[in-house]
């Protein structure tokens, strides 16, 4: 019965779904939006398969560049330093040259945290000086020896709010500092933290208005949470998730990858 | 935001009397939407809607108020009683000094706001000590006594790798000394990894701490109940710290987690400096919900 769309176990089978899609993040407006689109193919392929189809279509992706430079900016605590050094450890693993550049100069220890990763994967890193100017660092590091000869420079940044004013204008500024050592060379990449309510889509929203962010990544989907704001995100911006976060361990973090993490997602 | 949503439904005329089935409806989907949108627990939004609903069909709107108005007043009322009503100071010890373990997921902001409360603290004429139990985190021992020194508050740094026998030494070392408040910082750490959720059982176990405060990010969606859940069925949450706050986020996982847990949400964290830390205000966080 179901299968025609109509009836009363039609629309609780709805219900269910949707309150499914609300309890992972996927935020109201999103979930809105999916269930009238999938209820095009409901008819012919039944709810969960036509809401299946229409999360791999918009987390499909076209990735066009994997830029050399990969600045790493997000809000605190996001998981920024940790993916850079997991990224670096990948990109070795790929006998890649890597080299990354710390440009938090402002956490406490943030130096010291990177360092430690880097000698964990035996990855060559230029930590910029607490209290160092963030863009001076980046200018620094890209135009070493060490940069030049890598097949991709890893930078961290320290977290920061979108509502910051202030330290998105930093961000701007290193970002643009980056863009002239290594012109066409930069992706800048947000982290953000799965267990994010609907405030993600602030974030992304104020920080592109401040840089370009060329990747997301998604940290932390270990946990209970679904990470569901990656479906509104989809829906509402064009970026592309680039990398997940799976853990604290060097080994966690693989390339995005839709099935994944629909398979994950749905019932 | 909701408010002008609930005028332009409801309409403009003042004192109408009381509010018809309709209008409840209408303003309840509304509250709804607004709810989730602010990122409360979908279950947590149909138990208070549904509470909500009857006291709007019981309502007379005052002469003063739109029905919308009307509407808005019975909203923030039951959520700033849902929120509130606790006493936001920490608990005092029975005698000797005081122990407070800070817990919760990664990067919720536990170091920084161990400083913070021992900073609070010591304005007020106690003497706290931080130490911090992560030996999982790269340079977390660091940080803190970093953060700890730029904020004038004193660091003990005990030797080891197990944060059972740095929980010890730091117990004893306080026990020794004369300070009076100790304040513990954990390694963060997912409420589904039964061993590391042992790990602070097993702390808990040994420090007997005063009170154990659950550190949440107030960016949280549907999954801080969840969370929230975790740590206290485990005994392992007494309070809640919410951090974060001078961002955007509605915060509506502080409704979730209060009325899932029913423990206090005392303090929040509205910034990165160690001054940076206030009581909970339940009528600021309404408005902050309701947006
Ligand atoms: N479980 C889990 N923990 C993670 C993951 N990524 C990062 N973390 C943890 O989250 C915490 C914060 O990570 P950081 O890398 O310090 O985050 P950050 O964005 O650099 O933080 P700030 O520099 O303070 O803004 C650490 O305890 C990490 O180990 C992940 O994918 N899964
Ligand atoms: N803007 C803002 N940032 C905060 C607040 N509280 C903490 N932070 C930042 O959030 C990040 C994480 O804070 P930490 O104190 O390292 O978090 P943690 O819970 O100890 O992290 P782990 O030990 O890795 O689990 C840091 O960049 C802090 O400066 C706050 O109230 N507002
Ligand atoms: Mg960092
Ligand atoms: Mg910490």
């Amino acid at each position: 019965a179901t299968v025609f769309g109509g009836g009363a176990e039609a629309a609780r089978e709805l219900e269910l779904m949707e309150e499914y899609l609300l309890l992972a993040d996927v935020g109201p407006v999103a979930t809105a939006k999916i269930l009238a689109a999938a209820a095009e193919n409901r008819r012919t392929v039944g709810l969960l398969p036509a809401v299946r189809n229409e999360l791999l279509r918009l987390l499909s992706f076209n990735v066009r560049d994997d830029k050399k430079v990969k600045i790493f900016a997000g809000v605190n605590g996001t998981g920024k330093t940790t993916t850079v050094g997991k990224l670096a450890h990948f990109f070795r693993q790929q006998g890649k040259n890597v080299f990354v550049i710390g440009a938090d100069t402002f956490r406490a220890a943030a130096d010291q945290q990177l360092e430690e990763w880097c000698r964990r994967t035996n990855t060559p890193v230029f930590a910029g000086k607490p209290g160092s100017d963030p863009a001076s660092v980046v200018f620094d590091g890209l135009h070493s020896n060490l940069a030049r000869t890598a097949d991709y420079v890893l930078c961290d940044t320290a977290g920061r709010l979108h509502v910051n004013k202030n330290l998105m204008q930093e961000l701007a500024k290193l970002v643009r500092v980056a863009g002239k050592a290594c012109p066409d060379q930069i992706d800048v990449f947000l982290t953000l933290d799965a267990g994010t309510g609907q405030n993600a889509l602030a974030q992304v929203d104020m920080f592109s208005q401040w840089v370009q962010p060329t990747g997301l990544v998604l940290t932390k989907l270990d946990g209970t949470a679904k990470g569901g704001i990656a479906v509104a995100l989809a829906q509402k911006f064009s970026i592309p998730i680039r990398y997940v976060g799976l853990g604290e361990g060097p080994d966690d973090l693989v390339p995005f990858s839709p099935e994944a993490y629909v398979d994950a997602l749905l019932p | 935001g909701l408010s002008q949503r609930l005028q332009e439904i409801l309409g403009k005329l003042r004192g109408r009397g009381r509010l018809s089935q309709a209008d409840v409806q209408a303003a309840m989907r509304e509250i709804k939407l607004a709810l989730l949108e602010a990122d409360v627990n979908y279950k947590v939004v149909k138990d208070f809607v549904a509470g909500l609903q009857e006291k709007c069909l019981g309502a007379e709107i005052l002469t003063s108020l739109t029905p919308g108005q009307q509407v808005i007043k019975i909203v923030r009322d039951e959520l700033t009683a849902l929120l509130g009503g606790a006493a936001s100071a920490l608990a005092e010890a029975d005698r000797g000094g005081a122990v407070y373990m800070l817990v919760g997921l990664q990067g919720a902001g536990k170091t920084t706001t161990a400083v913070k409360l021992a900073k609070r603290l010591q304005a007020k004429g106690k003497k706290p000590l931080v130490v911090s139990l992560d030996t999982h985190r790269p340079a977390a021992r660091e940080q803190l006594a970093i953060v700890a020194e730029a904020a004038g508050i004193a660091c003990h740094r005990p030797q080891g790798e197990e944060p059972l026998a740095l929980a010890r030494q730091a117990v004893d070392f306080f026990a020794q000394s004369d300070y009076d408040v100790l304040f513990l910082d954990t390694a963060g750490r997912m409420h589904l990894d039964d061993a590391l959720m042992e790990e602070l059982e097993a702390v808990k176990a040994l420090v007997k701490p005063t009170e154990i405060l659950l550190v949440l990010d107030a960016m949280t969606g549907q999954d801080a109940v969840n969370v929230a859940e975790g740590f206290s069925r485990r005994g392992l949450a007494d309070s809640i710290v919410l951090t974060k706050l001078d961002s955007d986020t509605r915060g509506g996982a502080a409704l979730s987690v209060r009325a899932v847990t029913g423990k206090p949400i005392k303090f929040v964290g509205v910034g990165e400096k160690s001054a940076q830390l206030e009581v909970f205000h339940p009528e600021r966080m309404a408005s902050q919900i309701l947006g």
